[in-house]
């Protein structure tokens, strides 16, 4: 089991190398990825290694390799299918958000109470009755879901998600929600990132 | 100076007992913090008195202490004023969201360039024309801008942000900002947090 900080910086290698391969580079040191990504070249070599990635002394590690290695710790051998709930504000930025289709995340589907959001497709991707949760996601082999309805709605659409067998929950409304242990939660609150940033203002960080 | 680990921890004890406050609780042992935040009754004893707040061995801590020891460190003393730049849909989601203003943050202008959007006001929050960037934040005394714009603008206002005197800036926009030494630069990337979601499924985390 890896811990979340290991989890994070095999993204940002990940996501290194794969720019350095679509460049052309086939080798980099511990010293440049270090750099490239914000940590240090021990750190950098002591994970690598870790995950089976060998280098080359005084050379450095193959770029394709790296990704290999990678690719399969990180699930990104195929892709992952996600439904959105809740198609808002917030929703709709997630909807058009081109990252998500850049790292194999495939928003398939959206779901919604309002009528007039309901039976359109919007980037693509058709819009629901949230009634249709426990239908549409195994049918769509849906496994994560992104909660993005107002906070007293969460709790009742991510049991839905459940019931139709969604593994991962990725929850943006202000509460803590309830989930079975079988089930993965992750909360995203962008007043901690706020305060991150303060406390470096104020030079505490 | 604190890493970001010790940071997000002490952010979390200062939400939890400011809840505990509110309920009436005027003491709260380690084991039931660490119960409530989800770490450890050890790093929390080991956070909270490295920060100065002692505890009653067997009794544990005020919660007022607790919150106010906590409260110098993470700048929460006085309100802090933050500059919207992009009123779009990610932008509207973050001006609508309640939990920013409940901790202090304050959005108290929005920039945008189109003109159905300027000169109104959208939950109290006045929108002005981007180009009124550096004459609006010095009077304000804004110091954080959210950079919610298009990836091709985001350099720019950031630049513009930075010349008006911002230290701190919450990136939205899927590219690499380039900011002076000074200047705090925070960026979100949601498709991480799928993908650690994603790792959780697939068991390595
Ligand atoms: N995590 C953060 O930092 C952060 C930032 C901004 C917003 N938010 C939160 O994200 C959520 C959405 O924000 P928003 O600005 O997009 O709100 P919004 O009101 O624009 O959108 C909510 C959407 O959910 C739909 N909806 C409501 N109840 C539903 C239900 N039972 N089933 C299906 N759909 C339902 C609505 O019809 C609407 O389309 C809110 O909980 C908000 O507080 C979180
Ligand atoms: N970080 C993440 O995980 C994440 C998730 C969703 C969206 N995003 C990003 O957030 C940004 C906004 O997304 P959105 O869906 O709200 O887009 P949007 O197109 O709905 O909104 C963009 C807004 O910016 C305004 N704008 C454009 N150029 C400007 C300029 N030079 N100065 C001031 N305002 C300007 C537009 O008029 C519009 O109101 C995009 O870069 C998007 O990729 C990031």
């Amino acid at each position: 089991k890896l811990s979340i900080g290991t989890v994070e910086r095999l993204i940002h290698y990940y996501r290194c190398v794969e720019e350095l391969i679509i460049e052309g580079q086939t080798c980099i040191s511990s010293e440049e990825l270090a750099e490239k990504t914000g940590y240090t070249p021990a750190q950098v070599r002591k994970d690598l290694t870790w995950h089976g990635a060998l280098g080359v002394p005084g050379k450095g590690y193959a770029t394709d390799v790296v990704q290999q290695v990678l690719r399969k710790l990180l699930g990104k051998h195929r892709p992952r299918l996600v439904g959105l709930v809740g198609v808002g504000h917030l929703g709709l930025a997630l909807l058009r958000h081109p990252d998500f289709h850049k790292h194999g995340f495939h928003i398939v589907a959206g779901f919604d109470k309002e009528l007039t959001k309901i039976g359109h497709s919007i980037d693509g991707v058709y819009i629901y009755d949230v009634s249709q949760i426990e239908k549409v996601c195994p049918l769509l082999k849906i496994e994560m879901g992104l909660v993005a309805v107002p906070p007293l709605e969460a709790q009742k659409v991510s049991d839905a998600l459940i019931r139709a067998g969604v593994l991962g929950i990725l929850n943006f409304a202000a509460v803590r929600l309830s989930v079975p242990s079988h089930v993965h939660l992750e909360n995203v609150d962008l007043s901690i990132e706020l305060e991150k940033l303060s406390c470096r203002i104020e030079g505490w960080l």
